[in-house]
């Protein structure tokens, strides 16, 4: 997974 | 966003809630950790400092600054309006040895090495350790107002709701997030001992307190 992907949760 | 994920966050601002209600109805911080409410801020400031660079959704950035603006909020409460009520005698954990240790490994475990994904990795980690000065101080005490335990009961939920959220999204996304997912794991392991206490026993109407 890109290094972005995580971003989404909190 | 599944139901899991959903759930959890619910979890969490339930949780925020409970502590402001329990705060503001017996007028008192009694029970609560200074130190874990201070490392929750720098969790909240370390990971969403993205608001300023970094857009996913009005959910997300409602979320965020909810999260900055209450943790910072109930140390307003402890500090200032409720100062005489904490006990800094029986908060003693040594918050240093959950700091340091997070930095090295937000410096090893990240995603990229800059300052923003260090800096996110280093509030996964300190998050997932955060609780212990509250949990020192609950084991030193030996019991715990009923409130009190639905705060953490709430607060351990959120992070535990996290764990069927990321194997789900690893199934219908092909998703996976080992820092977050090692350091959820680790958070959730923390309050098996809580949970044991509180579906045992305040969830059967007794009171909280822990075997001498």
């Amino acid at each position: 997974s890109d290094s972005e992907a995580h971003h989404d949760e909190l | 966003m599944n139901i899991f994920r959903f759930l959890g966050d619910l979890s969490h601002l339930a949780s925020i809630f409970i502590l402001l209600h329990k705060i503001q109805t017996t007028r008192s911080c009694r029970g609560i950790s200074f130190r874990t409410q201070a490392l929750y801020v720098v969790v909240f400031i370390a990971r969403y400092l993205d608001l300023f660079f970094r857009y996913v959704s009005l959910y997300n950035s409602a979320m965020k600054l909810f999260f900055i603006a209450s943790s910072c909020y109930i140390l307003y409460l402890m500090k200032i309006r409720y100062r005489p009520t904490h006990d800094p005698s029986i908060d003693t954990f040594r918050v240093e040895y959950l700091l340091a240790p997070c930095l090295i490994l937000a410096l090893i475990f990240n995603y990229k090495f800059n300052f923003a994904e260090v800096l996110w990795s280093f509030s996964i980690w300190l998050e997932a350790v955060a609780i212990l000065p509250q949990l020192f101080m609950l084991q030193r005490t030996g019991e715990a107002e009923n409130i009190t335990t639905h705060y953490l009961a709430a607060l351990g939920a959120y992070r535990a709701l996290y764990i069927p959220n990321w194997i789900y999204r690893y199934f219908t996304e092909g998703l996976v997030d080992p820092i977050a997912v090692t350091a959820g794991i680790v958070q959730t392991g923390l309050y098996l001992d809580f949970f044991y206490v509180y579906f045992t026993k305040v969830l059967q109407g007794q009171k909280f307190e822990l075997p001498a």
